[in-house]
């Protein structure tokens, strides 16, 4: 059975979105059958992967999530074999308010993904930088989330506010929900700023931070310009080494629980 | 009467919050009496100004908009004399959800300028990263709104729904919102993805794009742990001078009107 997984951070621009994309092209080049769900209607993930989400290609999460498709059919292929994406749209923008309304709105996802489970072994989903109705859905569904943090001090402040959020729709939502880890990004180690966060983050979470630091690499925001993971883009820099070394982490932390 | 420009984009991390702090603290430096408003639970512009908008000590901008307080009771004053700030902290990320069942829900905050449009010549709105209640009251209560935008292609690839929806905010709600400029953010001329991105914004949108580039530099990213804007952190720096220019080029631009 697959395992489902929430990247999530409310603070904005912290590599959600790259993360999401590119450990999932990770475990797919490890032939893992990996599922990237793209939950943010700026559509982001999907580009990353370069599928554009027309909607008159077929229904994307919005459909999905508002209209009850089912989500088998809103599924899509990338350029890697095992990688397949629920892409989305600027349709999505309108989910936040129209979902508000719907009975058990805050599980339509998870009761979608029931029937994905069993084709794939990760599940990946990509979150809008909101704690609404759509990140909502996501830690309703979601097995673990992951934390992306860049190294930076407004992105330090608005993780405990996060990790509250995590615990109370655990008590609430999801008794399941584990935090599967804080992942370092963006570290530049000239800058003592960044040397401080990380150390902070560090000292006070211990072994729930991911071993591995992803740098500040231009590779990396390079790769979306060309419709592909850097992990394609350039396998041989320095992000595409530390997103293995991410779905290297994210297997074995699996594997122990 | 005062002017009231929101600094708002849907795509997180590109510099809004340190553009509303930097802007709104250059002004004041100018001295523009000055009011930053923010509308984000993250609370980065109240802390970016020293400000901990601890509920106990007085009405944050959540009890003006959901429970109708009075906006004067929520005004704190910062370091800078003609700086004054209605802040916010974590109860504000319950507003997205409540104010959607409120009457008149996207006028809230434009009712409660009014009253203090007289007493400031600059109003300054940070906004959260959506296009969700929080910004639509933002954009209905401003006269212009300045895009901040990362010279990096997730946030290039944004930018077209952005403008779109301010058309539609324009057309719906607010004929008189006017699109102040677009700011090229966290500029780095040693990338060619960072110069690309910037020529490409300055063909398709002109004189709509501020003459004015924000460099990357690291002390505007040092100062939000020290509370201060950059323009008090490190007045010297290539960040501040930045954020000089641009409070000028507002200025001339709102003159021009
Ligand atoms: N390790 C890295 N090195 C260099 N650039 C990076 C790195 N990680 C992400 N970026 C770039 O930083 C920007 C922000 O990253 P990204 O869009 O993945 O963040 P996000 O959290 O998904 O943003 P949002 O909150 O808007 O969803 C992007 O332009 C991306 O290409
Ligand atoms: N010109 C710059 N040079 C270096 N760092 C910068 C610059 N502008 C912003 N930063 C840093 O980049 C990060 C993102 O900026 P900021 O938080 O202002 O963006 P935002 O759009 O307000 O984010 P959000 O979408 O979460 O509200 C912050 O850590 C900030 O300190
Ligand atoms: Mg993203
Ligand atoms: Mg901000």
């Amino acid at each position: 059975m697959g395992v489902v997984t929430a990247i999530a951070n409310q603070k904005g621009g912290v590599g959600k979105t790259t993360t999401a994309v590119n450990l999932a092209a990770a475990l797919a080049l490890q032939a893992k059958r990996t599922l990237l769900i793209d939950l943010d209607s700026q559509g982001s993930a999907s580009s990353g992967v370069g599928v554009t989400a027309d909607s008159s290609r077929g229904p994307t999460i919005y459909e999905v999530l508002v209209n009850g498709v089912a989500a088998a059919e809103g599924l899509r292929h990338t350029d890697l074999s095992e990688l397949d994406i629920l892409p989305a749209n600027r349709d999505l923008a309108g989910a936040e308010v129209e979902l508000v309304n719907i009975e058990d709105r805050e599980i339509q996802l998870k009761r979608q993904l029931e029937a994905l489970r069993a084709s794939y072994q990760f599940i990946i989903i990509d979150c809008p930088p909101s704690l609404g109705m759509l990140t909502l859905n996501a830690l309703c569904a979601a097995d673990s989330v992951l934390v992306p943090l860049q190294t930076e001090f407004y992105a330090l402040e608005g993780l405990t506010g996060l990790l509250d959020t995590v615990e109370r729709i655990r008590a609430a939502y999801n008794e399941d929900l584990l935090l599967e880890g804080i992942l370092l990004t963006m570290f530049d180690g000239r800058l003592s700023l960044s040397q401080q966060v990380a150390r902070e983050v560090k000292t006070h979470f211990g072994d729930k931070v991911f071993r591995t630091v992803v740098p500040r690499n231009v590779r990396i925001s390079e790769s979306p310009s060309h419709g592909v993971p850097v992990l394609l883009y350039d396998p041989a820099s320095r992000g595409a080494q530390a997103y293995r070394d991410v779905a290297n982490e994210l297997i074995e932390r699996v594997g122990k629980r």
